[in-house]
């Protein structure tokens, strides 16, 4: 998956 | 106390048919405003978002907020007990470590209930940004899990491409490339055939074929499926469910080279 972002990455913690 | 009842467990067990392929386990979160459903899958590549409303339930009652953690395999064995015309009722105590679910069959001469054990899951939310999109794409369901499964054979990744003349799709591998472009339409007779676009600024975003074919798994939910999509931020899949509510998935684009 070294390609790919994560989609956390996005998101806003809570 | 926590009671929802659907008069048909058709729905449901699409539901979890459109989830458990992504997620092993996940938290049912119930108000009085209805179910929801928030979790990554493994990989935390992408992320499904579960809404059912509970004006969309033949009955609804939800005393109090109650998070019940399911192992959604188990829940698929259970589901699996019932027949699609059951009226299935979804049932749990406040602060219980259990939920049962109850199948009656039309005639009422058969009443099954089958109780499983929940789990403590500590899944927290993630927020999702307002975001105003691109290119919202609305297209029919069956198309899109048609295009998704195609273009998997030839390539790990499909780029798409929206403007405002059509959506293409493309792949390319060992064997060669494809390329699958839709047209939006105009005047079709029936609204779920419609191919529409709306379209901001024109957007180039590669994605995992593996992911878009799990989401697909929702196809027997809803006649369309709408892509929204801007640059560098993940695309949302998202298939309503008449009446109940809708399944979004959200999808991290692949890392250009």
């Amino acid at each position: 998956l070294k390609d790919q972002f994560q989609i956390d990455q996005f998101f806003i913690p809570p | 106390m926590f009671e929802a009842r659907l008069n048909n467990a058709t729905t449901l067990k699409k539901i979890l048919d459109a989830i458990k392929d992504l997620l092993n386990e996940g938290t049912f979160d119930c108000s009085d405003s209805g179910i929801q459903l928030q979790a990554m899958d493994n990989s935390h590549v992408s992320l499904v978002s579960l809404t059912l409303r509970s004006d969309g339930f033949d009955k609804f009652r939800c005393d109090r907020n109650l998070s019940m953690g399911m192992n959604l395999g188990s829940m698929a064995k259970i589901l699996k007990c019932a027949n699609n015309d059951d009226t299935v009722t979804i049932k749990a105590q406040d602060n219980a470590d259990t939920v049962t679910f109850m199948f009656e069959s039309q005639n009422q001469e058969k009443v099954s209930d089958y109780e499983m054990k929940l789990m403590n899951l500590d899944q927290e939310h993630l927020g999702i940004p307002e975001t105003d999109y691109s290119c919202v794409v609305r297209m029919p369901a069956m198309e899109f899990a048609r295009i998704c499964r195609d273009l998997a054979q030839f390539s790990e990744s499909v780029v798409i491409c929206c403007t405002k003349e059509g959506v293409k799709f493309s792949a390319s591998g060992d064997v060669g490339s494809a390329n699958v472009k839709l047209a939006q339409t105009f005047n079709v007779d029936k609204e779920e055939e419609a191919i529409v676009i709306e379209m901001q600024e024109p957007v180039v975003l590669t994605f995992a074929c593996r992911y878009l074919n799990a989401f697909t798994k929702a196809t027997p939910l809803s006649n369309q499926v709408q892509l929204s999509m801007s640059a560098d931020v993940p695309l949302v899949v998202e298939y309503r469910i008449a009446e109940l509510g809708h399944i979004r998935y959200y999808l991290a684009p692949k890392i250009e080279d």
